[in-house]
C-alpha cells in the first residue's frame, strides 16, 4: 500500500 | 482515525499538560531541557507548516495550534519567566550533533525530493532523537522529579501508540509510511531504559534516581 502523499497524521 | 492514534495522541497532550502544570505550580523548570523543547518546537514547526494550505479535520487543525503553541510557550517559560531556575549547566547536550546528520538523512532518504516533503521527513528524523538532551540532563543530574517522570512516561507512550497506529493501518488501511515507523521505532527504544525506570521505580512510589 503507496503512503498517503497528505500526511494526515499529527 | 483509529483507537490506537486518538489514544497516542491523548498522551501526547497529556505529556504537554503535565509539563505546563509542573512549570506553573511549582514556578519552576528545574530539571527539564531547554533544548529538548526547541527541539520539539523545530519538530512542531516544521512538520505543521501545511497548517494553513493543507486541511484535514477540525481535530487535527486543533492540535496543530495546540501543540506549537504550547511548545513555545513553554520555551518562553524556560528562557524567561522562569529563567532563574533554569539549569543550563546540566542542559548541555550538543544538539548540533542531532540536527546536522538529522538533516542530511533528509536530504537523501526521503519519500519524495521535494522542499515540504524533505522538511516533513526532517521533522519525523529529528523527533525520534529530540528527547535526548532531556535524558542526558537527567543522566547528568543524577535523577528526575516525579512529576517529570510522568512527563517523559507520556511522551514516550505517544510513539509507543503510534506504532500500534501503523500496524492497525496497515492491516485495515493498507497504509504503510517506512520512515515514520522507522524513525518511531527509533523514539520508542531510546525511552525503553526509561520505561524500565518508570514502571520498577514511580510506579511503586520511588523516585528516579540514576544509575539506578
Amino acid at each position: 500500500g503507496a503512503k498517503l502523499g497528505l500526511h494526515d497524521e499529527l | 482515525m483509529n483507537i490506537f492514534r486518538l489514544c497516542g495522541d491523548m498522551s501526547h497532550l497529556a505529556a504537554i499538560i503535565i509539563l505546563l502544570l509542573k512549570m506553573w505550580k511549582t514556578r519552576s523548570v528545574a530539571g527539564i531541557s531547554g533544548k529538548s523543547q526547541i527541539l520539539f518546537a523545530t519538530v512542531f514547526t516544521a512538520r505543521y507548516l501545511d497548517l494553513f494550505t493543507s486541511f484535514i479535520s477540525i481535530y487535527n487543525t486543533c492540535m496543530k495550534v495546540f501543540f506549537i503553541g504550547t511548545v513555545y510557550f513553554t520555551i518562553y517559560l524556560i528562557y524567561m519567566k522562569f529563567k532563574a531556575t533554569y539549569d543550563s549547566n546540566h542542559d548541555s547536550f550538543r544538539v548540533e550533533f542531532l540536527i546536522v546528520p538529522v538533516g542530511g538523512l533528509a536530504f537523501l532518504v526521503n519519500h519524495e525530493f521535494a522542499p515540504l516533503e524533505i522538511i516533513w521527513t526532517f521533522s519525523i528524523y529529528l523527533e525520534s532523537v529530540a528527547i535526548l538532551p532531556q535524558l542526558f540532563m537527567i543522566s547528568k543530574t543524577g535523577e528526575a522529579e516525579t512529576i517529570t517522570s510522568h512527563y517523559l512516561f507520556a511522551l514516550g507512550s505517544y510513539r509507543a501508540l503510534y506504532l500500534c497506529n501503523w500496524i492497525y493501518r496497515y492491516y485495515a488501511e493498507g497504509f504503510f509510511d517506512l520512515i515514520a515507523v522507522v524513525a518511531g521505532v527509533v523514539q520508542t527504544i531510546l525511552y525503553c531504559d526509561f520505561f524500565y525506570l518508570y514502571i520498577t521505580k514511580v510506579m511503586k512510589g520511588k523516585k528516579i534516581s540514576l544509575p539506578a
